[in-house]
């Protein structure tokens, strides 16, 4: 997961949603936390996905040309898995 | 090394399942209920003070094996339930007249994928498919409208259904068991991640199920309890409409062989964490639910 990152978008209309919906099969591997996959995604409701580090200015350009609004929950997922892991060792010692 | 306020791996947690039961053999006992699909024992801590108890919980953790908060939450229960019976005269009353059934991994191969491979796995482990891609979501593969709303059909998916409805050996464990014990079963209570939510049926359908205000009155009281704790706010609703639909759910399952207070806790966060939500949220996570499975405790046993 180095420099994976998760995306949160709201689609504001069903072309948006739409396009959410396609953008697994255009951009692989995505994989969508929530909801659980793109068959789920409705109008207006908050969308996170992971998206590999090669796929991630894919995305932004592809989200930003269809002026979908997007936010970056995890910037490098990798990190934060470290924290963790870290936490888990260091616990463990 | 187990910890309460730590995630724990498979070895961990196993050997935690023996531990609890042989120190607490009043309380507690083990029962094996199934394998997996790569042939690990399933089991599932039986707790409460009534041999023959009239009523009972069933509770499982870890169906999606990413959802670490979920398995932590089991343990974290079972570990109150034992510390605070005969401290907590709430805690003694329910154990005294209803048992518990806890099973505290359901998944176990996607969880030791998710600890050693792949950190977002979320399915099993099966490769029964003839398609090179692994794994069965078992939380579409309970036999309610089985493969019809929002599951897929392809094993590369997420929310691939499988190959027939119970498929998967771990889903037919918990089917199997509460099956044969559906005479004392008055709940069922699934703990998933993430989004802060406690959903009811249905899942498969906008129609609202005969006890929708009771139910709808339970899952706003168990959302209220835990926001008593420290303030967070889970949604709370039935599923198709709180959520999204899809068939093949376990609430949805249990419900439909007659268990009418069936719920599903989605726990924290929102998503700034997502499926990885940091240990030091554990316990506080924990205590709120706790709250919640026992005020719907308590209404089993006084009103049912």
């Amino acid at each position: 997961f180095d420099s994976a990152k998760v995306f949160r978008v709201k689609p504001q209309n069903e072309k948006q949603v739409n396009f959410m919906r396609n953008l697994a099969t255009v951009i692989q591997p995505i994989d969508f936390w929530y909801p659980d996959s793109a068959l789920q995604i409705v109008n207006q409701m908050e969308v996170d996905f992971l998206v590999s580090a090669d796929q991630t200015e894919n995305v932004e350009a592809l989200l930003k040309d269809n002026n979908i609004h997007y936010e970056i929950l995890f910037q490098n997922l990798q990190e934060d898995i470290d924290k963790q892991l870290d936490n888990k060792r260091n616990s463990t010692c | 090394k187990h910890s309460y306020t730590k995630y724990n791996n498979w070895p961990q947690i196993y050997s935690w399942i023996t531990r609890i039961a042989r120190k607490n053999p009043e309380l507690v006992s083990r029962i094996k209920i199934g394998n997996t699909f790569e042939n690990r024992p399933i089991y599932l801590l039986k707790i409460g003070k009534q041999r023959d108890a009239k009523k009972a919980i069933f509770v499982d953790c870890g169906i999606h094996a990413r959802e670490w908060i979920s398995p932590a939450f089991c343990q974290w229960f079972v570990k109150e339930a034992i510390r605070t019976y005969g401290k907590d005269s709430s805690m003694k009353n329910i154990l005294d007249n209803m048992n518990f059934y806890i099973v505290p991994l359901v998944n176990i191969d996607g969880y030791v994928w998710s600890w050693t491979q792949d950190r977002f796995w979320r399915k099993n482990r099966s490769n029964a498919s003839s398609n090179a891609c692994v794994g069965v979501d078992l939380n579409r593969n309970f036999d309610v409208l089985w493969g019809t709303v929002d599951a897929s059909k392809n094993p590369c998916e997420e929310v691939y259904c499988g190959s027939s409805p119970e498929s998967e050996p771990e889903t037919k464990a918990v089917t199997t068991f509460i099956h044969s014990h559906l005479s004392s079963i008055k709940a069922y209570l699934t703990i998933h991640s993430y989004s802060q939510m406690v959903l009811f049926p249905y899942g498969y359908t906008y129609d609202k199920v005969p006890n929708y205000n009771t139910l709808n009155g339970l899952a706003k009281g168990a959302a209220k309890a835990i926001a008593s704790l420290y303030g967070k706010k889970y949604k709370y609703g039935a599923s198709a409409s709180t959520i999204y639909p899809s068939s093949g759910c376990s609430d949805d399952w249990a419900y439909e062989q007659g268990i009418k207070y069936s719920f599903t806790f989605e726990l924290r966060d929102k998503g700034k964490y997502g499926f990885l939500l940091p240990e030091s949220e554990i316990k506080e996570t924990c205590q709120e639910i706790m709250l919640a499975v026992k005020f719907l405790a308590n209404y089993i046993l006084n009103q049912t």
